[in-house]
C-alpha cells in the first residue's frame, strides 16, 4: 500500500514506517513456508501538544499532551500503532507437521499518538 | 539474540526453534488459504479469521498431521486376502486442551499411476485399533470399521472424516492407538491376475500417503456460533 509522505516539515510527526521483515534474515526459511517474510511496519515520530488533535490522538494523550507542557516531568504522549492487523504463517514442525495458523496484532496498520 | 528468539517463538505458541530436515508437501488447499489471506491484507479487505470458507468450517488453527505408522508386510501375499497392510498414527499431543475440533478429516493419496488399468479390484478397509498390540510384532486386531469401501480408479486422494474420532483421542490420549488399513482383493484370482496383483500391491506400497487435516478452534481467539433454537 501506498505510505503518504509527510512533507520536510512534518517529518519528525509521528507516523507509520515501512519495515519489511525478512524470515531468512531470522533464520525462520528453514521452517515457515509461506510467507517469506511481511511487512510489520513501525511507528515512529514525535506528539507535540500543538498537533496532538491532527495526528490520529487518543484523548489522553492530548491530555498527556497538555500536561507535559505545563510538567515536563510528564512525558511526552508517545507515537504507537493505532490500528494492527493479523497475518497467517505455513510452517513445519519438527513433528513434520504442517501448521497454518493465524496471529492477531503482526501488522502495524496505522499510528497515532497515546 | 537466543534468548529474544525463544520469548518471541512462545509467544507464537511454539516451545523451541523447529528445524525439520525435509519440507513436506503442502496441500493445494493451505497455500491457496494463505494465499487468499495475503491479497485480502494487501487489498485491505476485513477478514474473518475464524472461518475458512475454502473447508466451510469455523477454525483459526489447520494442522496437517503427518503420520507415524508403519506397514505391515506379508511375504505370501499370495495366501492371503490383504494387498497392504499398514497401521496409521497421528501424534495429537500438540492440540491445546482449550482447542476445539472443528473438522478433522484423513486423507488417503493413493497415487496416480500404482493403479494398473487392468489390475485387480481392490477394496479398503480402514478401522479404529482398539486394543494394545505390539509395534511391529502383530498386526493389530481391527476394532471399529470406519470406512469399507472399492479403491476407484483413477484414486486421487480419498478423504473421510474422522471427527468423532479424533475428539475421542484428544478427550482420551491413551485411547489414541491409531488406524488400521487395509486394502484386500476383490478378485477370484488367476495366475495372469497375480503378477498384477504383486505389482499394484508393491506400487501402492510405495506411493501411499496418509494425512490428517484437522482444524480446531481456540474459544479464546474466535467465538463458537450460537446453538440455534429448535
Amino acid at each position: 500500500a501506498a505510505i503518504p509522505v509527510p512533507s520536510p516539515s512534518c517529518r519528525s510527526l509521528c507516523h507509520r514506517h515501512q519495515l519489511f521483515i525478512h524470515f531468512r534474515d531470522l533464520g525462520w526459511h528453514k521452517w515457515i513456508i509461506a510467507p517469506k517474510g511481511f511487512m510489520a511496519n513501525y511507528c515512529h515520530g514525535d506528539c507535540p501538544f500543538s498537533l496532538t488533535t491532527s495526528l490520529n490522538s487518543s484523548s489522553y494523550a492530548f491530555m498527556q499532551a497538555l500536561m507535559h507542557t505545563v510538567d515536563p516531568q510528564v512525558p511526552q504522549a508517545v507515537c504507537i500503532p493505532t490500528k494492527l492487523s493479523p497475518i497467517s504463517m505455513l510452517y513445519q514442525d519438527n513433528d513434520d507437521n504442517v501448521i497454518l495458523r493465524h496471529y492477531e496484532d503482526m501488522v502495524v496498520d496505522e499510528c497515532g499518538c497515546g | 539474540f537466543q534468548f529474544q528468539e525463544d520469548a518471541f517463538l512462545r509467544f507464537l505458541g511454539l516451545d523451541k526453534t523447529p528445524s525439520p530436515l525435509k519440507l513436506q508437501p503442502v496441500p493445494y488447499i493451505l497455500k491457496k488459504i494463505v494465499q487468499d489471506r495475503e491479497a485480502a491484507a494487501a487489498n485491505e479487505v476485513t477478514q474473518d479469521l475464524c472461518y475458512l470458507k475454502e473447508l466451510g468450517v469455523r477454525g483459526n488453527l489447520i494442522r496437517l498431521l503427518a503420520d507415524h505408522g508403519f506397514y505391515f508386510y506379508s511375504p505370501k501375499i499370495s495366501q492371503d486376502k490383504f494387498c497392504l497392510q499398514k497401521a496409521l498414527y497421528f501424534n495429537l499431543s500438540a492440540v491445546h486442551e482449550k482447542e476445539q475440533f472443528t473438522m478433522a478429516q484423513l486423507g488417503l493419496d493413493l497415487g496416480p499411476s500404482s493403479y494398473f488399468h487392468l489390475g485387480p479390484d481392490l477394496e479398503l478397509s480402514l478401522s479404529v485399533v482398539q486394543e494394545p498390540y505390539r509395534w511391529g510384532r502383530s498386526t493389530p486386531k481391527p476394532g471399529r470399521i470406519l470406512a469399507l469401501q472399492s479403491v476407484p480408479r483413477p484414486q486421487g486422494t480419498l478423504r473421510f472424516n474422522l471427527l468423532d474420532v479424533a475428539q475421542h483421542w484428544k478427550n482420551n490420549p491413551q485411547k489414541n492407538l491409531g488406524l488400521l488399513l487395509e486394502i484386500l482383493v476383490k478378485d477370484d484370482r488367476d495366475s495372469g491376475l497375480h503378477v498384477a496383483l504383486e505389482d499394484t500391491c508393491a506400487g501402492l506400497r510405495r506411493s501411499l500417503h496418509a494425512s490428517l487435516l484437522v482444524v480446531t478452534l481456540d474459544p479464546q481467539q474466535c467465538h463458537l456460533p450460537p446453538r440455534q433454537r429448535r
